[in-house]
């Protein structure tokens, strides 16, 4: 997955 | 989603309100760093760049639209309102936070999940955020007596980040390929500065007093 999806936090 | 995260959301959140009753119930700043208010500002605008770009859900929007109003608002208050302006402890607070702003941007670039624009800014917000507490510290320090609403603005805003440290280890261990490291240890160094604020917030809770930092 890219980093970009665990970008889910605030 | 868990709820050590969404716990402390709602503490990042509760912070943010307390200092705007605070700014709008008093018409006063005093005790409120304007750097550390704008050391957020920088972080939400930095942190938040895929806003329109990546939807991750309805409330991860708005709570990041919520932070960067919010955030701007209170910088723009303090440096604008004419009422609250005049109770801006200029003299008091000096931190020299463009070293912050440097040093953070410098690891940044050094060190990063990806050498691109998005993930150097993210990595810059997560270091940020760390020391962007430092001139309010130092403020309270100087400032001797800390007002109820400060004392809880602080206390919040440090609370926060240490569910954010449980909502890491949880994810740790249920989510296969989960590894947060830059978010994680600047999380760890983030609350650690606010272990003597802790300290002297939990003494003064406990005998009842006023909340004051030693010089």
């Amino acid at each position: 997955s890219s980093t970009n999806e665990l970008k889910d936090e605030l | 989603m868990n709820i050590f995260r969404f716990a402390g959301d709602m503490m990042h959140l509760t912070s943010i309100l307390v200092l705007l009753l605070k700014i709008y119930a008093t018409k006063s700043c005093s005790g409120i760093s304007l750097k550390t208010q704008e050391l957020y500002a920088l972080v939400f605008l930095a942190r938040y760049l895929d806003l329109f770009t990546d939807f991750i859900s309805v409330y991860n929007t708005i709570m990041k639209l919520v932070f960067i109003v919010s955030s701007t608002a209170i910088v723009w208050c303090m440096k604008r309102d004419r009422v609250v302006r005049r109770s801006y402890d200029k003299q008091l607070d000096t931190f020299r936070h463009y070293f912050l702003l440097a040093a953070s941007f410098a690891l940044a670039l050094l060190v990063n999940e990806k050498f691109t624009f998005q993930e150097i800014f993210w990595a810059f917000s997560i270091y940020l955020e760390a020391v962007a507490i430092l001139p309010q510290l130092v403020l309270l320090q100087r400032s001797g007596n800390v007002d109820n609403l400060t004392g809880q603005y602080v206390f919040f805003l440090g609370a926060y980040r240490a569910f954010y440290i449980l909502n890491w280890i949880y994810r740790y261990f249920t989510e296969t390929h989960f590894s947060r490291w830059i978010a994680c240890i600047s999380g760890l160094v983030q609350t650690a500065l606010y272990a003597d604020f802790f300290y002297y917030y939990y003494i003064s809770w406990k005998n009842n007093t006023k909340l004051k930092l030693p010089a």
